[in-house]
């Protein structure tokens, strides 16, 4: 499903150059169960958004489902994302003056799903993650963990075929991130391509395959 | 130092009403070593804000080192702020078009200091966290914990008596996470009041007194 191959990402600023990346071989086959750990500044977020279509590699390539991805326009990439891909940002990426049922649905609304419908599948994403109670919440009208659990909502509802989570249970108690990693548990059984970066044993665990990362590169990948 | 009797927050919403503290009385000794636990939507961050003196009780009062906080006007309450308290929020808060050293040098600048002093004593704040070749980064140009380290520096540089840190740990891995957590006990050693938000027992382990939150109530509050 997920071929990098020497995947390079380097930014480029006024007083020199940080190699996010630095020649990373990565393969994951469909329905893999995958934790991705390393130290902060490694690389992860990095290659969670080349994997994800959101970021191009400045050298190397990536092919998702034998497509090359950086030959694809603009429009092809959005409805890959949108159809294929869930994503749970690390900084969340909500929408500020929205609520929490609208924030939930917009990737059904990019879907062409009509009010009802949306309304219905929002509300049942927002109770899978104990949000029942707060659909009509501004990001600014929930805690961190909250805001956390309506990220994770939003990237599940359109039930997408892999999903990439950066650190999804960072701002959560152990017992609200336990019930969220079984949600992911979930998820994997039901053949969805899992892949998670995490800084926590007890939510590595879960998956399949650990892979760490240090200074760019992958140093270990053991299952 | 800090004495909070009967508090409560209100939230009134078009739908109803959310009480995210219902009645805490809490007494906190200058120079303690305070961790702040409990489930997500307990009302952690709502009680940092009050003890920050960012947002006011909507029933009993508050103390700060004798001062009832809800009478004071709002340029007093900045003054203090700014002079004694240093607050790590749990979404940072940064300026997104400044570089490292401007955001942790904010509170400086609120200070009066030159120039010269602001520069050495932010770069300075910024190594400590292990930042010191990330100065002239913008916070869309670091990793989400080096966002958190960022936002630690800022609420330690102008030496507050009182440090607040909201989940000040979320976002990093377990190496440079014990790294901040031994930065927040050598300030404890110098006198300073700590009180950590925190998830993690590892975390909360390095507090002298450890409050457990539920439903916006203490349950716990052990030494
Ligand atoms: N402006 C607001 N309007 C309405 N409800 C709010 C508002 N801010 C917070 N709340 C609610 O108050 C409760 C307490 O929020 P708070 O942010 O203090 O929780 P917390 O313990 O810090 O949680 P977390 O661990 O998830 O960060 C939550 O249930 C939240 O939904
Ligand atoms: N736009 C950018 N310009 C310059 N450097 C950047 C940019 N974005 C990220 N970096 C740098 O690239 C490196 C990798 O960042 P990345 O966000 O992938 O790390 P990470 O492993 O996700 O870290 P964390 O665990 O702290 O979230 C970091 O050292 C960061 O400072
Ligand atoms: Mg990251
Ligand atoms: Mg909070």
């Amino acid at each position: 499903l997920i071929s990098l191959r020497q995947v390079e990402r380097v930014y480029r600023m006024g007083g020199g150059e940080v190699q996010a990346l630095a020649g990373v071989d990565l393969e994951i086959a469909r329905g893999e169960y995958v934790a991705i750990m390393g130290p902060s500044g490694s690389g992860k977020s990095t290659l969670m958004n080349i994997v994800g279509c959101l970021d191009t590699p400045t050298g190397g390539t990536y092919e998702l489902a034998g497509t090359t991805v950086h030959e694809l326009d603009d429009d092809e990439l959005a409805g890959i994302r949108n159809r294929e891909i869930g994503f749970v940002f690390q900084s969340f990426n909500l929408l500020p003056r929205a609520d929490a049922v609208t924030n939930v649905a917009l990737p059904l609304l990019y879907a062409g799903l009509d009010r009802g419908v949306r309304q219905t599948r929002a509300e049942e994403a927002l109770r899978r993650v104990g949000l029942g109670d707060r659909l009509d919440h501004r990001p600014n009208e929930l805690s961190g963990g909250q805001c956390q659990r309506l990220a994770i909502a939003r990237a599940l509802v359109n039930e997408p075929s892999l999903v990439l989570a950066d650190e999804p249970t960072g701002n959560l108690d152990s017992v609200t991130s336990e019930e969220i990693i079984i949600l992911f548990d979930e998820l994997s059984r039901a053949g969805t391509t899992v892949i998670l970066v995490t800084h926590e044993d007890e939510v590595a665990d879960h998956a399949r395959r650990q892979i760490r990362l240090r200074d760019g590169n992958i140093v270990t990948d053991r299952s």
